[in-house]
């Protein structure tokens, strides 16, 4: 089992044109500018499997994750986000060789919070609730440190001693 | 609840005393409950001694000492709680190349067993990536390219200039 | 007690909106008091728009520009408060190489005015210096040597390899 | 007027054989492997024109300031800084082409907080007060920003409102 492929739609500075990535086994590396974009795609990744608290993905809400139109260009209404995992090894609790997560969020109306989300498994309608339970038992989730976002290092670098202690406490 | 976070304090421990040698070369380090009898009370202290150097708590090493130590205690975490899919973003900001390349090469040795994606701006780690994409940004729209030759890498001097 | 704080505020916000355009190459940003009537009460707002861009709050720029934002602020409060001499260590942590050179340009710009010792682990910065240092350490001893050439600079390997 | 020339003896990682690093106008840079001493050397210019907080040095006492003997050695017993201005347009307020600031420190028992401070300028003892006084008024003293440590960059970019309004009320 492996993450396949990521695709991306309007989601942070990836714009309506969808953004596919494929990727392998073993080590990919992704280099850029500065704010070229290259977090944004971890961003997209804790979407799908992480929780739902978007202060890990660096904005005030949901609205803010979707793409807002850059230097010249009026935002979008909504983003999206698929991750497709190859899946032979049936590590993923789904009967499929390829499993497609995807995450959709729809701006409704004006506030920031009037944003409805939507969740498919290879296409069929899912739930919040069905994503964590399958990714938990794949050890998918990003409740540990297998996603280390950027600054993660000098935060544990600078951390007070019981701090760190917390981070024993959550793995406990 | 306590006995939990004992065992779990124990194997992150031989973990890191286990990874910490090989990211500095020839040091040696520790995992130290302030409080072993309650250790809610108290916290976790890591001390470390780089190579030819006397063991200091982790405060008082340099910048990037401080992410070497930093880096193995998360690599210590992830082999407690193992994953098949890693990404780790800029871990190596702080690290000269011959450091990044240390971190690079085991890097590398982990994604026999499973996954990675490592976001880096150090060319160095590049060389190790068994796929390698470039992102690039026109108009506040980010694209992706993929890199079939290192040289091939857009300096970002022309990408640069693109965005204005 | 209010109208100085107005008045460095005042100061350091222009000396900010001068100084960021030319660190991110054309973009704009300012200083923002929370509570105008009282500052005391409130905090100060950065918000900046990197070339391309909407603007932002600092918060949601990535880490380069984050850097970018945080120097400008930085070299606008030395502005206002200037010294003869400044130590900036490893400030371009965070910046890709073309962001580091442009750096390196402007303090190479002011330390016609002031004297600059600049500590960075980035070789594109040295190639802006008056003097060149290298610092390295052999069983916990530091040493500095004048680097005349930059070709000269020990290659980290080697220099490494002799630390143990 | 402008730092000439900095010696550093028994100061953190510097050993007892004093180094000297001279100094000129314009841009000096330092680099080298991580751990190597460069952040100890502006470590040695806060020591002299900065004031007594000796958690800006990363030590918890003076005593941590001395060095410590390294790999193989026995600790020393005290450390030395001397940073040498010149002084041609007195801009410092000392009468002389040249002016050397020395602050010495000496572990007088066994505790950490046994040790002794020295003073000298040009030679002749002087006091805390008298180098506070020097430095504000030559705008040497470190109270703005013109001493950026490492990680004060990532401190601000990732600083609360409140906090760099805090910055502001400092320079006021
Ligand atoms: N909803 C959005 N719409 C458009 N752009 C966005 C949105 N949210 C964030 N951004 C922009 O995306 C950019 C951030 O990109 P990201 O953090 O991925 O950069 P990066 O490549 O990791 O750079 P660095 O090397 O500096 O860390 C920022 O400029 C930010 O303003
Ligand atoms: N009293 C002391 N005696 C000996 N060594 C000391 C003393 N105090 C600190 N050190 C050591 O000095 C080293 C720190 O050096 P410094 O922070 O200057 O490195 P650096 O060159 O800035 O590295 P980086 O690039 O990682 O920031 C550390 O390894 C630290 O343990
Ligand atoms: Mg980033
Ligand atoms: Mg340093």
């Amino acid at each position: 089992m492996y993450l396949k492929e990521v695709y991306m739609k309007n989601f942070k500075s990836f714009g309506k044109q969808t953004i596919v990535v494929k990727l392998s086994q073993g080590l990919t590396v992704v280099s850029g500018p500065n704010g070229s974009g290259k977090s944004n795609i971890s961003d997209a990744l804790l979407f799908v499997v992480g929780g739902q608290r978007t202060k890990k993905l660096r904005a005030d809400n949901y609205a803010g994750l979707i793409f807002d139109g850059g230097k010249k260009g009026k935002g979008a209404k909504s983003a999206e986000v698929k991750l497709i995992f190859s899946n032979d090894d049936r590590k993923i609790n789904v009967d499929s060789d390829l499993v497609e997560f995807t995450k959709k969020i729809k701006q409704k109306g004006k506030g920031p919070a009037d944003v409805k989300t939507y969740y498919y498994i290879n296409g069929r309608s899912s739930s919040r609730g069905e994503f964590h339970n399958i990714f938990s038992v794949a050890r998918l989730s990003s409740d540990g440190y297998n996603v280390v976002q950027q600054g993660t290092v000098n935060d544990i670098a600078d951390s007070t001693p019981k701090q760190r202690r917390g981070i024993l406490d959550d793995m406990a | 609840k306590k006995e939990k976070l004992m065992e779990v304090f124990e194997n992150i421990d031989l973990n890191f005393k286990e990874i910490y040698p090989k990211i500095c070369r020839n040091g040696e380090g520790y995992l130290h409950l302030e409080n072993k009898d309650e250790p809610f009370e108290g916290g976790l202290i890591i001390r470390a001694r780089p190579p030819g150097k006397k063991m200091r708590d982790i405060r008082y090493l340099s910048g990037g000492e401080k992410s070497q130590v930093a880096i193995a205690f998360i690599l210590a975490l992830q082999r407690y709680d193992p994953s098949p899919f890693y990404v780790l973003d800029e871990v190596d900001q702080n690290l000269d190349m011959v450091n990044s390349e240390v971190i690079a090469k085991m890097i590398k040795k982990n994604s026999a067993s499973a996954q990675f994606i490592m976001i880096s701006l150090h060319k160095i780690i590049m060389n190790f990536a068994d796929h390698l994409y470039a992102c690039y940004i026109k108009d506040g729209i980010s694209r992706m390219v993929a890199i079939q030759n290192i040289q091939d890498i857009p300096s970002y001097d022309e990408d640069e200039k693109d965005n204005e």
